[in-house]
């Protein structure tokens, strides 16, 4: 399964 | 007021090619530092951030910092316009510009084109990324070498898996067709014209989408070699470094993971 890049990076 | 210079087109060229496949619009952030971007795609897998040192610049002038929507397909089509050793200015007013001015002058001086680039709001989001990642395994390899495995594989199959072990990378694809791997070992000697270097604290196995690998091989003309860096579980991160410090671009790319 593909995993999402936001998911390893938090929102600043 | 913004304006920067760069002597030769090509290095702004170079940059947008490897970034306008995975991006449709994007914030250039411009600083005292230098210009700055750092956006996803569409689907969220990959994170694309680019850097030009204020340093790769001819002239370069941020009396403060500003924000530049642009359309990164828009932006290539008036670069176009520009000869490889054409110089190429920006300039933007830092007061809620709506659009930024390129002037392409060629070497003799005697041809001068100006064009008016729309910007655009863009509400971005930001992602923070460490900047002290203490990487597992990291291989540099000459940024040739990456395109041929990586356009080879990705046209046996989508699912590509980096194994690194001591001094050796493994590389594999499987696909509807068949599948395929590939060993590339450290080279023996330091002057060797074209080396492959691996660093493994720990080895490592991670899978990616052969596709987003493929096309960070838009990035091949950036830089003469190519840095990627894996931590289990972690996105892979892949940097190609513009000549004398002058900047970056780096893709991190999430892992595929078992359900």
């Amino acid at each position: 399964m593909q995993s999402s890049i936001t998911s390893f990076f938090k929102k600043t | 007021m913004f304006e920067a210079k760069l002597t030769e087109s090509t290095t702004i060229k170079r940059v947008l090619d490897a970034i306008k496949d995975l991006i449709q619009q994007a914030n250039f952030d411009c600083s005292a530092d230098g210009l700055s971007l750092q956006a996803m795609d569409t689907p969220h897998v990959c994170l694309t951030t680019m850097t030009l040192r204020s340093q790769a610049f001819e002239v370069y002038r941020c009396d403060r910092p500003l924000s530049m929507g642009i359309n990164l397909s828009s932006i290539s089509k008036i670069l176009k316009c520009a000869a490889s050793k054409d110089s190429v200015k920006i300039v933007a007013d830092d007061e809620g510009a709506d659009c930024a001015e390129f002037i392409f002058e060629n070497e003799s001086a005697d041809r001068i084109a100006h064009f008016e680039l729309k910007l655009m709001d863009i509400d971005s989001e930001h992602l923070s990324i460490p900047e002290d990642s203490d990487y597992q395994a990291i291989i540099s390899m000459p940024s040739a070498e990456y395109r041929r495995i990586f356009s080879d594989l990705s046209i046996i199959g989508d699912t590509i898996t980096i194994e690194i072990n001591k001094n050796t990378a493994c590389f594999s694809v499987e696909g509807d067709i068949g599948n395929g791997s590939l060993n590339l070992a450290q080279t023996d000697s330091a002057d060797e014209k074209n080396p492959v270097t691996i660093n493994v604290k720990e080895p490592v196995k991670m899978t990616f989408p052969g596709k987003y690998l493929n096309t960070f091989t838009k990035a091949v003309p950036i830089s003469e070699f190519v840095t990627l860096c894996l931590t289990d579980g972690n996105p892979l991160a892949i940097e190609f470094s513009l000549p004398d410090e002058a900047g970056f671009v780096r893709y991190f790319l999430a892992p595929k993971i078992d359900q």
